[in-house]
């Protein structure tokens, strides 16, 4: 019933946490109930919501490598009805210990189903495609991909089509991937240029709105709260509003 | 008798491999001969010399998972001096492979002994704390530690100091470390309060240069070239030319 929208690029500092803890700010003021699933051992979500990362027990690494019960792992932030399931620096050991596992890329999937009280879960990853960045694919409805419009980052995402195609021929086919340009800076040559060549390469597979360029996202981590509550007039929080716009209307279509 | 510098950070997107190219540019400007090896599974730094990174037998994973020499691997780039071990997306299965290994961090420092044509070897690494990053930090004399002047990236200094430490007393007593600043921008309140925090915690183990936002440098990687080539006069390049003189001095002392 969640629907679960996860947050991937290999490509690193392209906004992936950023737009993670904004798209969640912005559902709870629209009334609904999110959860935030940190993935990644730099636990920067887990940062940002003002928890410090220290206690194993209590984290995703202890759901997916140690395979404890996501009911025992205490979801509260500051925040009224934004719960968040904490990463913890033992998540590098992912691709080791998953690698020997049955179904090694069905875990969080399948730990996600005992929840049912959430309207969207969001799912932060790692900027690697190891076994947690899978385990977000296979268990996400919708995997958004923000990208810088510069030349490594356009490079990266052909690597993450290719591995959401075959994701989606196996197992999760009804996977569906929008690329999200964001840290834009309108005056920049280079960033207008690639941002055409997205548009022509990837159509309608691109989202209309774009995240530019704000300090404002820089300060709201710093005070561990989401731009929506920190700065509700800036550009940045009305840009992840009207993108949130644009995902549940094409939700809706479905 | 190679000064082997590592580029290295869990945190994505704070110009490891821009520093990887630039300084490689600089150094063979200066007349020294110079190998750039990548262990990105992105393989950018492959990519910003113009090279399709598309042959797993000619590459970095080769020689780190299957064990290939190191003299076979064609290293030429269109620079001269300037020689490159390309890398390939199989180094994503790194962790996985290596961990079953013997001494499994050692393997590149052992490969690396065979080469002695060069004066500088200079290696870009992913955006992870894995097996690859551990390769790298065992085989280097210094590694340099590129950060953005912002709250996530400080954050994630902590942790590359620790595993650092953990080397130096175990694998590579002698590794030493500094940390880079880099796409600064001067007029950002948040870029300035955090450099402070930085030298104030950090002393002398931080660069006094450090490299400013310079949109020449996103320009240079899509014509495949270092910024002391593309655009010589560029701040940039000016900065990245008094960083390698900064390191050459104090790689002197010792
Ligand atoms: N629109 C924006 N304007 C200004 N700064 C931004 C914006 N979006 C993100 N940032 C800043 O850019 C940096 C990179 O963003 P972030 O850490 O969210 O990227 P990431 O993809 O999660 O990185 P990683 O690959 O390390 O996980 C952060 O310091 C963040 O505060
Ligand atoms: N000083 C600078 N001014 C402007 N742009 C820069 C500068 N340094 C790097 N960039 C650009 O910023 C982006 C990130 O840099 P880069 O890819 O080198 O970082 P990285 O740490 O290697 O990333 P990853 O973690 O994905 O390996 C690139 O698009 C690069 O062209
Ligand atoms: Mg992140
Ligand atoms: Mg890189």
């Amino acid at each position: 019933n969640a629907q679960i929208i996860s947050v991937a690029n290999q490509k690193g500092g392209v906004a992936k946490t950023t737009t993670c803890i904004s798209l969640g700010g912005v559902l709870v003021e629209s009334g609904y109930r999110v959860l935030l699933v940190d993935l990644d051992a730099q636990a920067n979500l887990t940062l940002a919501l003002g928890k410090p990362p220290d206690s194993l027990m209590n984290s995703t690494a202890c759901l997916l490598l140690d395979g404890s019960r996501i009911t025992n792992i205490t979801r509260l932030t500051q925040i009224p009805a934004l719960d968040l399931l904490p990463a913890h620096a033992e998540l590098i050991k992912a691709d080791r210990v998953l690698s020997v596992r049955k179904n090694p890329t069905l875990i969080l999937k399948n730990s996600l189903r005992s929840l049912d009280e959430y309207d969207y879960i969001l799912i932060d990853c790692p900027p690697q495609l190891g076994m947690l960045t899978m385990n977000a694919l296979v268990a996400a409805n919708l995997v958004i991909i923000p990208t810088q419009a510069e030349y490594f980052s356009a490079y990266a995402l052909r690597n993450m089509v290719q591995t959401i195609t075959r994701i989606q021929q196996g197992e999760n086919p009804l996977l569906e991937y929008r690329v999200l340009i964001t840290l834009f800076d309108v005056r920049n040559r280079i960033h207008r240029s690639v941002r055409e060549q997205l548009y022509q390469h990837f159509g309608e597979y691109v989202f209309r709105e774009m995240i530019q360029i704000d300090t404002k996202l820089r300060e709201s981590v710093v005070v561990g709260v989401p731009i929506s509550l920190y700065a509700p007039k800036s550009r940045s929080a009305y840009q992840y509003r009207s993108l949130i716009q644009e995902i549940s209307g094409y939700a809706k279509k479905e």
